[in-house]
């Protein structure tokens, strides 16, 4: 473990946490793409299969918080507060993103197993599941500010991971090509917002995009 | 056997 991948993995729960209490508090959903944290569920139930090999017990944690948030996080979107749920501006079709990650998943891959093909696919879908977000705030053509806040600790925390690769290289002599081109992949489509975020939210303005 | 990569990472 490294200072990079716990910061990363903190922005990420503070990510989930942040999501999980605007839908609550708010009692709306309204600006947030269910498709998206459909995705983020079929990750991280994908890619934590492994749960019963024991790694630590921040690592057994980390994993049932994730898949118990997303699994909470859909049903407060598509169950408890689905009359709010913005239907007509989440669009994206993500047949689009899951098939070409299995398929990619099928070709490259570690290991032509079924628990390591199941990871490699929840590793590309990870890198590609915030699009449905991104093409809804780009539809609506602005965010919340509090989903703005949402969007920044969960880009931050794959950028986050890229130090973390990067720190693990030069010291342990240790990488994932697999991982770390998806993550420089999904941390690039944050990247337009993450200008707009530090420009305009930053400055208590709201997230407009240009329409 | 290819010894399975072993994920520690979330």
């Amino acid at each position: 473990m490294n200072i990079f991948r716990l910061v990363g993995d903190l922005s990420h729960l503070l990510a989930i946490i942040i999501l999980l209490l605007k839908i609550w508090k708010t009692r709306s959903c309204a600006g947030i793409s269910g498709k998206s944290q459909i995705l983020f569920a079929i990750v991280y139930t994908s890619r934590y299969l492994d749960l019963p090999n024991f790694v630590s017990m921040y690592n057994t944690l980390m994993k049932i918080v994730f898949i118990a948030a997303s699994y909470a996080t859909v049903y407060l979107i598509y169950m408890k507060f689905k009359a709010t749920y913005d239907h007509n501006h989440d669009t994206f079709r993500v047949e689009f993103l899951v098939l070409p990650s299995f398929v990619l998943a099928l070709l490259i891959n570690h290991d032509f197993t079924v628990l390591e093909v199941l990871w490699t696919f929840s590793i590309y879908m990870e890198s590609v599941a915030i699009l449905p977000q991104l093409f809804m705030v780009s539809k609506t053509g602005e965010a919340e500010s509090i989903t703005s806040h949402y969007l920044f600790a969960l880009g931050s925390y794959r950028a986050l991971y890229i130090l973390n690769w990067i720190y693990r290289y030069t010291t342990e002599d240790h990488y994932d090509l697999i991982a770390i081109v998806a993550g420089i992949v999904q941390t690039v489509l944050y990247c337009d917002f993450f200008y707009l975020y530090i420009t305009k939210v930053l400055k208590g303005k709201k997230l407009q995009l240009p329409a | 056997q290819v010894e399975e990569p072993d994920h520690d990472e979330l």
